[in-house]
C-alpha cells in the first residue's frame, strides 16, 4: 500500500528518542497517525518498555488538543477504573510481554481526517552486566512508516569506551544503512532511519521487515574506581573497580530433581550445570544437593574444583534423574549446614565467599512445606553469614517465595523461562554471581554531609557489574567530603577513598544541559523508589506501611507509575465512563494464577476481552 | 636518578648521580634475611640525548619483593601491579587506595604517593612525579628499615648501616657557588662537591631542598665496588 495506508490509517511518524545521561535513560515514544477515512476509526499504539522502566507520562494529542497524565495514588484511581471496568469501558494496558518487557497498548476512536499523537516517556537506570550497560527496544511497527526513527543521545562525564547497536532484524547491507553509531570522549549517539523502502520486507511487499529486538550497549571509561557526580544538591556514585583477582567461591548448588522437572527441564538443567562446571575456577569449593522427596548429596562435604574432581561432578551431573516430589526446607538445611561446617573446620579458604544457588520449578510438597515456615527456618540457619540465590523454573512456582527467601538472605532470585535456552539462561545467571571481587562492600560518607542515601551495602561486587549510591548533600554549599568504600578481596582488604570537591563536581558537570538538568536527582528518586519497593516485599506490619508510603510520596512527587500509582489521562469534557487503562504488572503476574485468585482480577487479565473502544479517550497508566 | 644518603649522626647528607642506559635495572635494596629486594628501572627524560653528560635519567619502574610473603609489587607512572603468589591485583594512581592484609599495607594516595609497609620497621614511600604525559618519572625513599637485616645491602640498601665520614678542607670548586672539599668515607678520599637535591615526600612538585655532598662518577668510592655491580637483570 503507498505509504503504508492500512484501513485508511497512516502512521507517518514513530520516533523513539532517548537521552541516556550518567546510565539514566530517558526515553520518548511519540507516534503520530491520521484517519484518511470517511468514517470514525479505532488507532492503536503499541509500545514495549523494559520491566525495569517506569512510566513517567503519557499524552494524547487529538486535532492539536493535548490531554496530559495524571499521577494519582493507585487506590485513588482505582476507583475511577473499576467504574469503567466495570461497563467494559477500557482501552488501555500494559502487560507482560517476554521476559524483559511490559507491552503498553493504547488506542483511540478518531473521527475522520483527524490526527492523533500518542507520547509514552519512561525513565529507567540502566544496570552494568557483564561489563556493558544496555538499553533494549523492540520495535514491531504495524505497517509501514514514513518517518520512522530511533534516536540515542547518551553522555557519560567518564567519557564513553564502547558503544554498540544492534538489531535482530538488520539482515542486509541496504538496512544496515540506516543505522549509524558513533561516540566521542563524553557523548555516543545512536540513530536508526530506514526509508520506506528500507522497511518493506521485499520490494513490492507492504509489511514491515522491522520486528525484533533493537540493542544499544556501552560502556564508560574507568581510570578511577569510582566516580562521583553532583547536581543541585543531589550526588550519585559509582563504584567499579578493576584489576581486582576473584575472590573463591563455595558453592553448593541445591538442584529440584522432582516428578515435575521431567523431560527436557532435567535435560536443560544437566547440560547447564555441565557448562557451568567447565567455567568453575580451581580455588573454587562445591558440592550438589539433590532434591526430590528425599535429599540427597554429591559428596558429603564440599570439595575443591580440582580437574579430578570437575571430572566426578560431571559424571554425577550426567547421572541426575527426575524422581518424587519437592522437599525444599530439608535440601537448603543441609546445604547451609555444610557450608557452615566447612567454615568452622577451615576445610575452605579463609578468604572466600559462600553461596547457595538453588533451582527449583515447584512449590515445597514433602517435610516442611509451609512456605513461611521454610523462610524462617533458613533465615535462622543462613544467620546473615551467606548468600541464597533462587531460580525459579518455570511458571509453576510461587516467584515471590522464592524471592523472598533470597532477599532476606543477602540474594537474589531469577526466573529461568521455560524455553530452549533455558540452560543458557541458568548458565548466564552463574556467569554473573561467579566472579566476586569484593565481598562484605560498605560505602561510607561522613554523617554531617550526606542525607537521604540509597542502599550502601553489598554483600559482593561482581566483575562486569557496578554498584551505585546516590543521595542528597546536607549542605548544597559545602565545599568537599569523602567517600570511602570498603570490602574484602581475594587476598586483601581494600579501602578506596575518593576525596569530592563539591565545586568542582558540579563545575565538570556544566554539559548536563546536553541532556536533562535534574536527572541526578530523578536517579536518586528512581533508585530510591525501586529499593523501597523491594524492602518492602519482606516487611511486616508497620514497616511495610512505612515503606510504603516513602515509596509512595516519591512516585508522586517524580511523577513516577510504580506499583504504588497509576496515571490517567482524562478529556476534561469526557465523563467518567470513557476511559481506557493500563496496567504494569509485575513479577507476580507471571506465576499460577491458580493459586492467586485475586489475579483473575487484575484489568489486564479480566478486562481486555471485554473491550469496546470508548467514543472518546479517557487513560488510565496503572502499575502493578 | 639521583641518590641522597642522609646522615642523622653527622646532621648531614651525601649525594651521588648513577648515570646508566634507559632500560638498566639497579638493585637499590637487598635484603637476604627478611627476603625483602627493591629494583629500578632508568628511564630517560622527554629529551631525547645521546650524550651521557646531558642526559637526564629517572627510575620509570619500580620493583618491590618480600620473598618470605610470596608478595610482588610492580610500580610504574602508570599503575600499580601487586602480586600475592601468581594473582595479580591491578591498581592505578588515580585511586585512593589502602590495600592491608597480614603484616602488609599499600596506600595509594590519589597522583602523588604510594606507602609501603611491611609490618612496623619497614616503610617505603614512592612518589610519583608528575611532569608530562608518558614522561613522568617515579622516586622512591626509605622512611623505616629498622626491621631490615645488617646483611642488607644495594645502592640504597648498604646504607642502612650506620657509617662515618669525615670532610675537610673545603675549597673554592669550579662553580662559586659550591664549594669543593676531601671526603674521607669507607676508607677513601674523595673529592667532593656541596650541592643540593630536593626531597618529594612531602611536596611532590616543588619539594624540600636538601643540602648534600655531591660524589662524582655515579658514587665511586662512596658505595661498594662501582654502580655496574649494581645492574641486575629483572625488576622482579
Amino acid at each position: 500500500l503507498p505509504e503504508g495506508l492500512v484501513d485508511g490509517i497512516e502512521v507517518y511518524s514513530t520516533k523513539i528518542n532517548s537521552k541516556v545521561t550518567s546510565r539514566f535513560a530517558h526515553n520518548v515514544i511519540t507516534t503520530r497517525a491520521v484517519n484518511h477515512a470517511e468514517e470514525a476509526k479505532e488507532i492503536f499504539f503499541d509500545a514495549e518498555l523494559p520491566k525495569t522502566g517506569f512510566i513517567t507520562n503519557f499524552t494524547l494529542t487529538i486535532d492539536g488538543v493535548t490531554y496530559p497524565g495524571n499521577i494519582k495514588e493507585k487506590e485513588v484511581a482505582k476507583k475511577q477504573y473499576e467504574k469503567a471496568v466495570s461497563q467494559g469501558k477500557t482501552a488501555g494496558l500494559v502487560k507482560a510481554s517476554g521476559r524483559k518487557l511490559e507491552k503498553f497498548t493504547v488506542s483511540v476512536n478518531v473521527a475522520a481526517g483527524s490526527k492523533v499523537t500518542f507520547e509514552l516517556t519512561y525513565e529507567e537506570l540502566l544496570k552494568r552486566n557483564k561489563g556493558k550497560y544496555e538499553m533494549y527496544l523492540k520495535i514491531q511497527p504495524k505497517q509501514l512508516v514514513k518517518h520512522f526513527e530511533i534516536d540515542v543521545h547518551i553522555f557519560e562525564p567518564q567519557g564513553i569506551s564502547t558503544l554498540d547497536a544492534e538489531a535482530s532484524f538488520i539482515t542486509n547491507d541496504l538496512l544496515g544503512s540506516a543505522l549509524t553509531k558513533s561516540f566521542s570522549g563524553q557523548k555516543g549517539h545512536v540513530s536508526f532511519k530506514p526509508s520506506l523502502d528500507q522497511q518493506r520486507s521485499c520490494p513490492t511487499c507492504t509489511d514491515s521487515l522491522l520486528n525484533g529486538d533493537f540493542t544499544v550497549t556501552y560502556d564508560v571509561n574507568r581510570e578511577s574506581p569510582g566516580d562521583v557526580q553532583i547536581v543541585n544538591g543531589y550526588f550519585v556514585h559509582f563504584f567499579a573497580p578493576q584489576g581486582l583477582p576473584v575472590v573463591p567461591k563455595n558453592v553448593v548448588f541445591v538442584i529440584d530433581v522432582s516428578g515435575s522437572m521431567s523431560g527436557r527441564k532435567i535435560q536443560q538443567t544437566r547440560d547447564a550445570l555441565l557448562k557451568i562446571l567447565e567455567d568453575v575456577k580451581k580455588d573454587d569449593y562445591l558440592n550438589f544437593i539433590l532434591f526430590s522427596g528425599y535429599v540427597t548429596t554429591w559428596k558429603d562435604q564440599l570439595v575443591q574444583a580440582t580437574p579430578e574432581n570437575l571430572q566426578e561432578a560431571k559424571t554425577f551431573v550426567k547421572s541426575i534423574r527426575d524422581q518424587g516430589s519437592t522437599n525444599i526446607n530439608d535440601a537448603l538445611l543441609r546445604a547451609i549446614h555444610m557450608l557452615n561446617k566447612a567454615q568452622e573446620e577451615h576445610r575452605v579458604p579463609e578468604r572466600s565467599t559462600s553461596i547457595i544457588i538453588m533451582l527449583t520449578d515447584g512449590d515445597a510438597n514433602t517435610g516442611e512445606s509451609r512456605p513461611e515456615k521454610i523462610r524462617e527456618n533458613v533465615r535462622n540457619a543462613i544467620e546473615g553469614k551467606f548468600s541464597l540465590y533462587n531460580l525459579g523454573f518455570g511458571r509453576n512456582l510461587d516467584y515471590s517465595f522464592l524471592e523472598s527467601m533470597a532477599l532476606e538472605n543477602q540474594g537474589l532470585a531469577r526466573r529461568i523461562y521455560e524455553d530452549s535456552d533455558a540452560d543458557l539462561q541458568l548458565q548466564g545467571f552463574y556467569e554473573e554471581v561467579a566472579n566476586p571481587l569484593l565481598t562484605s562492600v560498605k560505602v561510607e560518607y561522613p554523617d554531617n554531609a550526606i542525607q537521604d542515601l540509597t542502599q550502601n551495602s553489598y554483600q559482593h561486587f561482581y566483575d562486569g557489574s557496578e554498584i551505585v549510591v546516590a543521595g542528597r548533600l546536607v549542605d548544597e554549599d559545602m565545599n568537599n567530603f569523602k567517600a570511602d568504600v570498603k570490602g574484602h578481596g581475594a587476598l586483601s582488604d581494600l579501602v578506596y577513598t575518593k576525596e569530592v570537591d563539591v565545586k568542582e563536581a558540579e563545575k565538570a558537570l556544566k554539559e548536563q544541559d546536553y541532556i536533562f538538568g535534574n536527572f541526578i536527582e530523578r536517579l536518586w528518586a528512581y533508585l530510591t523508589i525501586e529499593q523501597l519497593l523491594e524492602k518492602r516485599k519482606n516487611a511486616q506490619s508497620e514497616e511495610k506501611e512505612n515503606l510504603t508510603a516513602q515509596a509512595l510520596d516519591l512516585s508522586l512527587k517524580y511523577h513516577f507509575v510504580t506499583p504504588l500509582t497509576s496515571m490517567v489521562v482524562t478529556k476534561p469534557e469526557d465523563n467518567e465512563n470513557q476511559m481506557a487503562f493500563a496496567d504494569k504488572p509485575g513479577e507476580d503476574a507471571e506465576g499460577k494464577p491458580s493459586q492467586h485468585p485475586a489475579r483473575s482480577a487484575t484489568p489486564s487479565t479480566a478486562y481486555q476481552v471485554r473491550y469496546q473502544p470508548p467514543q472518546n479517550p479517557y487513560y488510565y497508566v496503572d502499575g502493578d | 636518578p639521583h641518590f641522597i644518603i642522609q646522615v642523622p649522626e653527622k646532621d648531614d647528607a651525601i649525594c651521588f648521580n648513577i648515570d646508566e642506559d634507559p632500560g638498566t635495572v639497579l638493585s637499590l635494596i637487598q635484603d637476604p634475611v627478611t627476603g625483602l629486594s627493591v629494583n629500578g628501572q632508568i628511564i630517560g627524560d622527554k629529551r631525547d640525548s645521546s650524550n651521557s653528560n646531558t642526559r637526564k635519567t629517572y627510575f620509570g619502574k619500580l620493583g618491590i619483593t618480600n620473598a618470605q610473603m610470596d608478595f610482588r609489587i610492580e610500580v610504574t607512572t602508570e599503575k600499580i601491579t601487586l602480586w600475592n603468589g601468581v594473582v595479580p591485583t591491578t591498581l592505578s594512581w588515580l585511586d585512593t587506595v589502602t590495600v592491608t592484609q597480614d603484616g602488609l599495607s599499600v596506600t595509594i594516595n590519589r597522583k602523588k604517593n604510594m606507602v609501603i609497609s611491611f609490618g612496623r620497621g619497614v616503610t617505603f614511600v614512592v612518589v610519583l612525579h608528575r611532569v608530562w604525559k608518558k614522561h613522568d618519572f617515579l622516586g622512591f625513599y626509605v622512611v623505616d628499615s629498622h626491621r631490615m637485616s645488617a646483611q642488607t645491602h644495594g645502592l640504597l640498601g648498604q646504607f642502612f648501616h650506620p657509617f662515618d665520614f669525615e670532610v675537610s678542607d673545603v675549597h673554592p670548586g669550579s662553580d662559586p657557588t659550591k664549594p669543593d672539599a676531601i671526603m674521607v668515607v669507607k676508607n677513601h678520599q674523595l673529592t667532593v662537591t656541596r650541592g643540593s637535591q630536593k626531597d618529594y615526600r612531602k611536596d611532590t612538585s616543588v619539594g624540600m631542598k636538601v643540602n648534600c655532598w655531591f660524589v662524582h662518577n655515579n658514587g665511586e668510592g662512596l658505595i661498594d665496588g662501582v654502580h655496574t655491580d649494581y645492574i641486575v637483570s629483572n625488576l622482579l
